[in-house]
């Protein structure tokens, strides 16, 4: 029902704040813990995006689902090589990638808005 | 068969110009089974044009047809989407130095060659005209106006004394052409480059009794212009193919994705016409 | 209760992109019919605020819902402003106030969903 | 009486400095009856901390308080914020050249002289001192390099080698310290201008046996930096009031609200302090 749909939106838009947060933070701070925490936050966002497919999507939002679904996908890969970068002291790489996850972060976010947006509409 | 979804960007998503380019993509995709998402500025913006873009390009999306806007900005964000592995087509408008795979549309320099040549061949004696383009900072509109400026230099006797920008909306058009009629009271023609400047001109032109002695030629054929034509209220159009446009724009994408050699490079048909050419 | 909050943030964030979207019509097409659009969406946004008071506060997001409520003012504000200083032909003065709006409506957005975050969390 | 909503913007949220200088900034608030917020960057970013002064005048809060950081982007800013009648003082960095209406904090100069002085005086025979400073583009960082840089100019036998910055975090104190040992190995002394500067430097010359052989002075009285004071892994400290700064910000900005007459400039006590002044 409509409210789980807004519950698992809202997951995911503030799991994806998160990561990119732990992600700034492991980046400036460089301690182990923050990467720790972005690997248990990583893995809740590649976890509730699946909710996606069953439980959000349906013929009127398809390709919009589909879109922020893989938009998640890119966030999270640009996340990873921000990482890799990161541990191999390619400067240049890892504040290019950086910026892209941040970049994708903001289209979740307003993806997040409309697709809130066209929930009402619908309710 | 894969279904694939590709997006379409215009420049202005309401603009009754790209609404014919949006329906010929559509009807291509519905007889191939791809899912197509028509998305963009609702007013012409650079910035919102470029996100929405990237955001395509973030969305994994299968392919991406668009205008090559801008030579400076299109370039490295169309061949930034083609490193990600998305291929990317442009449409109306070229950017021919970025890597896009493939270019669908007007010949724009040409098309602006076409007018200046029709208004040398419709005119006679001393003409001052005037030139309403879509925008200064589109490499589309920009290569109509050069060809334009090229055909007329042909013959002395015609010189461009005003330019100016509206947009691409109409209301801009005619606010210019107001502000132009103040400004240079001797206007004798005027050259509009986009799909509504000519409906703007006209207007204004009608509202200060001006149209008889006003030489117009235009862009496009909405039904509107259509309309002028008929009634005399304009002289001339230069006529591009939008829906076609909007269609091979599909089919090529589609053709890419399978691995088929494609044509880089695919004028679109355009041709000036005038009111003994309508049907 | 939980499900009519997320409503209520929804409809503001909806609106005031609907908002927004009808002043840059106005300003770029100039046709009466987006003045009215702006009129009868902002007197909408100007009902649906008023809500926050009744439903959305509570003694936890206290600030933040204040701090909403009136960025949607500062918004409106703004909005006047443009309206403004374009019918009287000052185009410095409406591009800047047009940046304002624009500036402020981000800031609602991104409240909006530290919002919904916050409700999630105590849902 | 009105309950005031006030906002307090530091560098960085979780830094323990700011964590002092909120607490001093909320036990004003409990004692006045004001709501205080503290918000920022999680690290530091000039461009959300900017961004975060903008939502609260958005918010039409009742004043802001908030680090002067760099003149070029803070004076404008703090000034519309002024326009709009929002009042805004500033906190352990000014910035003299905006409408701001008082400052209450350290003299950041005269902080970087105290340091310079107290490394002549605590050292003899020649010296090659690095600077580790927390950040290059912020006023009071600059101000604490430049005032110390005037101070040893006295006696010739010290020389800055090399100066790098630590985006005020302790881990990249650290390695630039790490840094400057590889590239300049007869380095004797250090200066650290923000307060986890000292803290990094230290754990790296403790891992190198180093310790002794280097004279270490740095910002702050952070609880490890008196542990490493007593211990004699670092020398000086140059002392500044965060929590004084923080309640003295909330206090002054209620007398504003009230109409009251303030103080422009309140500078808070600043001293250097040797292991043998701790209690
Ligand atoms: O690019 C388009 C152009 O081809 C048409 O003529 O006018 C409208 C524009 O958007
Ligand atoms: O401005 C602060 C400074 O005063 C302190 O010394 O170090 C941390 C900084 O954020």
């Amino acid at each position: 029902d409509s409210f789980e749909r807004f519950i698992i939106l809202n997951q995911i838009s503030k799991q994806t704040t998160e990561v990119h947060e732990s992600i700034n933070a492991y980046v400036i701070e460089k301690s182990p813990r923050y990467l720790d925490d972005y690997h248990s936050l990583r893995d809740q966002l590649m976890n509730e995006k699946e909710k996606l497919i069953g439980k959000v999507e349906n013929k009127d939002n398809y390709p919009t689902v589909t879109n922020y679904y893989n938009m998640i996908e890119s966030f999270l890969e640009e996340c990873e090589r921000t990482i890799e970068a990161f541990q191999a002291e390619d400067l240049n790489q890892y504040s290019f990638h950086l910026n892209e996850a941040a970049k994708v972060s903001r289209f979740i976010q307003d993806t997040t808005l409309s697709l809130l947006n066209s929930e009402l509409t619908s309710y | 068969k894969p279904n694939y979804h590709l997006v379409l960007v215009p420049e202005e998503i309401n603009n009754d110009y790209w609404k014919l380019v949006e329906k010929g993509a559509r009807s291509a995709a519905e007889k191939l089974g791809v899912t197509l998402e028509y998305a963009g500025p609702k007013q012409a913006n650079l910035e919102e044009h470029m996100r929405t873009i990237e955001m395509a390009a973030a969305a994994k999306v299968d392919g991406i047809m668009t205008q090559g806007l801008s030579e400076e900005q299109f370039t490295p964000l169309i061949n930034s989407t083609i490193q990600k592995g998305i291929p990317v087509i442009t449409v109306d408008t070229d950017a021919p130095k970025s890597e896009r795979l493939a270019y669908i549309g007007t010949d724009n320099y040409y098309a602006g060659l076409l007018a200046g040549k029709a208004l040398l061949a419709d005119t006679e004696g001393e003409v001052n005209v005037a030139i309403i383009t879509g925008r200064f900072d589109a490499t589309h509109q920009k290569l109509r106006v050069e060809g334009f400026k090229d055909a007329i230099k042909e013959q002395d006797r015609v010189k461009v004394t005003a330019i100016e920008d509206s947009h691409i909306t109409r209301i801009q058009a005619a606010e210019k052409t107001y502000k132009i009629l103040q400004e240079y009271p001797d206007v004798t023609a005027f050259y509009g480059t986009s799909a509504l400047d000519a409906i703007g001109i006209s207007q204004v032109l009608e509202q200060m009794g001006k149209t008889d002695n006003v030489y117009v030629i235009g862009f496009d054929i909405l039904p509107e212009t259509i309309k002028l034509l008929q009634s005399g209220k304009i002289e001339a159009t230069v006529i591009q193919q939008p829906y076609e446009m909007g269609y091979r724009s599909v089919e090529t994408m589609v053709q890419i994705l399978e691995g088929k050699t494609i044509d880089e490079i695919n004028h679109t048909e355009t041709k000036v016409i005038h009111r003994e050419d309508l049907p």
